[in-house]
């Protein structure tokens, strides 16, 4: 299965070379690499509030989106978030990258809320150093 | 570290890299087998955390995260050789590149038992998880972090609830999600808003969808029971998925195209979407025309 509009032309060839198996050590049982495959797969969870609430007493949360993909948009989990009323702590304003605005955040108890301006569904690949910069920030629990 | 799995010479490469790496299996639900690629922190391997990072589709592979996201190795378009990410996330943490469930990559089941689900997957991830750990024993004091996008947005919580849960010490302190799904009706519900607010449909539609679907303070879009309602979010929806746009990028090109959007394999999220929608009914009204049709009827650029 191969997602529309996406050039896995270069990935799949790299990852089907024999020499690249070899080097990574892939099982001679492994079919040919693709970049999504059809599973039989069964969707139980229509939404992720309950999950949300039980990991959020233990874990900090990052939720970002890259403001232009169309298959999870920024609108829907920007929703989902506020649905969860956690404490706010910041209003939404705009992060930076250098001098340049890279997106919006809302900073929650243990949970920041991100946009990524004109970025796609793949965000550390249409806006890596934003990207680098936001997730650097999280793991080192920096604003 | 397993030293079994260690990569020496990545082809495609002019020079090695300076951080270590390592590729091969990790043990998960019965016999499946998942396949990882680890990349170590160029920084301070010993003390910075340690990243999962998960693809979604449900079905898609992680070497695309890897090869083409935030992983250092990038793939040049001739295929067969690599340039390094500057901007990868191992500049500041080890990452885990983990192909999941079975069936998804180099990821296998000897017996090619591939049904799963939500539950089985979670589980599977966090089998898969203590092996690493079992293989990197070194790393198990790490602060932990399990991170992914798209259908991600189900993998990450799942295994993170698991995680809280479990007994495995694993010394977790956070997660990330980036474009993850949360909850499939506010994904299609906003998308109405999406659609509207950057020019996808116009003001007919619009108030069409503002009469059938909202009550003036609030609009139910595709868990409508009006039937007038629902065929207007379909023909929304239509023009968003079908019409040629890319869905994962609204201002990029489509790559191959329109045609690709109409490729009958669509990814299974898209088919899932497809089915979340089931119930809408498969045509909209002659008056409501696809954006496809309209285009074709007039020499519109």
């Amino acid at each position: 299965v191969v997602p529309p509009c996406i050039n896995v032309t270069g990935v799949t060839a790299y990852l089907n070379l024999p020499a690249v198996r070899k080097a990574l050590h892939i099982a001679e049982e492994a079919t040919a690499w693709e970049i999504c495959s059809a599973l039989p797969y069964k969707t139980i969870y229509a939404t992720m509030y309950d999950t949300y609430k039980s990991i959020l007493t233990q874990y900090r949360g990052l939720v970002y989106n890259g403001d232009t993909d169309m298959a999870c948009n920024f609108l829907g989990d920007e929703w989902f978030i506020e649905s969860l009323n956690l404490k706010q702590k910041t209003d939404r304003a705009p992060w930076k990258l250098g001098d340049q605005i890279a997106g919006f955040v809302k900073e929650f108890e243990g949970l920041s809320l991100v946009t990524v301006k004109g970025s796609g569904h793949m965000v550390p690949q249409e806006r890596p150093a934003q990207a680098l910069k936001m997730i650097t920030s999280f793991l080192q629990n920096k604003p | 570290a397993y030293a079994p799995d260690e990569v020496t010479n990545l082809p495609g490469l002019k020079t090695q890299p300076t951080f270590r790496h390592y590729s091969g299996y990790l043990n998960a639900s019965g016999e499946d087998r998942l396949h990882y690629w680890f990349v170590e922190s160029e920084n301070d391997p010993a003390n910075d955390p340690v990243v999962l990072w998960m693809n979604g589709g449900p079905g898609c592979s992680s070497m695309d995260g890897m090869l083409s996201e935030l992983g250092p190795f990038h793939v040049n378009n001739d295929g067969q050789s690599l340039y390094m990410n500057e901007f990868s996330w191992n500049k500041v943490a080890n990452v885990i590149f983990l192909e999941a469930p079975a069936g998804v990559g180099y990821s296998y089941n000897p017996s090619k038992e591939y049904a799963t689900d939500d539950d089985k997957v979670s589980m599977g991830n966090y089998l898969a998880l203590q092996s690493f750990f079992k293989k990197f024993p070194e790393y198990a004091s790490n602060e932990f972090y399990v991170t992914g996008e798209s259908y991600g947005g189900i993998y990450v919580p799942t295994l993170s609830l698991r995680i809280l849960q479990g007994n495995a010490t694993i010394n977790m302190k956070g997660f990330a999600v980036g474009n993850g799904i949360t909850n499939f009706t506010t994904n299609s519900d906003s998308l109405v808003y999406f659609a509207y607010y950057h020019g996808l449909i116009g003001l007919n539609l619009w108030k069409g969808l503002n009469d059938k679907c909202c009550d003036g303070t609030y609009c139910v879009f595709t868990e409508s029971t009006d039937t007038g309602c629902l065929t207007l979010v379909r023909e929304t929806l239509n023009i968003v998925y079908n019409i040629g746009l890319n869905t994962y990028s609204l201002y990029l090109d489509c790559y191959n195209g329109p045609s690709s959007v109409k490729s009958p394999l669509l990814t299974r999220y898209q088919f899932d979407m497809q089915h979340a929608l089931g119930h809408l009914p498969t045509q909209p009204p002659k008056y409501y025309q696809p954006m496809s049709a309209i285009l074709s009827k007039s020499k519109l650029g």
